[in-house]
């Protein structure tokens, strides 16, 4: 379906249960955003690497809304080679068969089978990025706290461009992104949840992105406010 | 990962998947 034709019309601010968020979401169950977010990042000029939606939900109305896994896609970057010409040091050795084994028993756990030999897909390099979007699957952020809580907090876009502003952040995500070799991220908040876009290559703040997450996203926030 | 939340879980199975199928269904570092 296009975009404007799948979107329902202004739904009002929705937050979900812990637990469960999506449950109370019609419009957001995890097989439409994850459409949404396949939608937004393969079909732009730019060179996405990731999506991901930061959904919004409860815990206790007491407490502040936590951010925490609604759903990515992981696009992966263009120059895959790049590695190749690298010299393989210890750390990396070391690094790789970790990142391999964890991968490994995910694998084993997820198909509930055990898995093994050299042609296993497990046995190829996983990238810094694969490894950053992996690890992101176990993180949430407080409202306020983070860069997906600050763009939520703020209902405004952060857009973070180059590895000096990143390593230079306040927040730790930026910082643990532009170590695993991203130089793009952004964060832009909806009324539900926050959608977060990184990159290996350097892009620049666009309208056109602004509007895309609108259309596909529903939003309703002051896109001038960056 | 049975303990995982349903998002993840699925999530965590789609990227794994995915990978499995690109490393299976392109040459390697052209």
């Amino acid at each position: 379906p296009t975009p404007r034709s799948s979107v329902s019309p202004a739904p009002a601010p929705v937050t979900g249960i812990a637990g469960d968020p999506l449950k109370s979401m019609p419009y957001f169950n995890q097989e439409s955003l994850q459409q949404r977010l396949q939608t937004l990042i393969d079909g732009a000029r730019e060179g996405w690497t990731y999506a991901i939606f930061w959904q919004s939900s409860v815990v206790d109305f007491a407490s502040p809304s936590v951010l925490g896994w609604g759903d990515g896609y992981y696009k992966g970057e263009e120059d895959k080679n790049k590695r190749k010409t690298a010299s393989f040091s210890p750390d990396f050795i070391t690094e790789q068969a970790h990142r391999k084994k964890v991968l490994r028993e995910l694998n084993s756990l997820i198909s509930g089978t055990q898995t093994g030999g050299e042609n296993d897909a497990v046995d190829e390099e996983v990238t810094d990025t694969e490894w950053f979007f992996l690890i992101s699957m176990t993180q949430s952020f407080v409202n306020g706290s983070g860069l997906p809580g600050l763009a939520m907090y703020s209902s405004s876009p952060i857009w973070v461009t180059g590895t000096e502003r990143l390593a230079a952040s306040h927040c730790e995500r930026a910082r643990q992104a532009q170590g695993f070799g991203l130089q793009t991220i952004v964060c832009i908040p909806s009324a539900n949840g926050v959608v977060e876009l990184g990159s290996t290559e350097l892009i620049f703040q666009t309208a056109d992105l602004m509007n895309k997450v609108k259309v596909l996203f529903n939003f309703n926030i002051d896109m001038g406010a960056t | 990962v049975a303990d995982l939340p349903i998002a993840r879980r699925n999530s965590l199975t789609r990227f794994l998947e995915k990978r499995k199928d690109r490393i299976t269904s392109t040459a390697p570092y052209q």
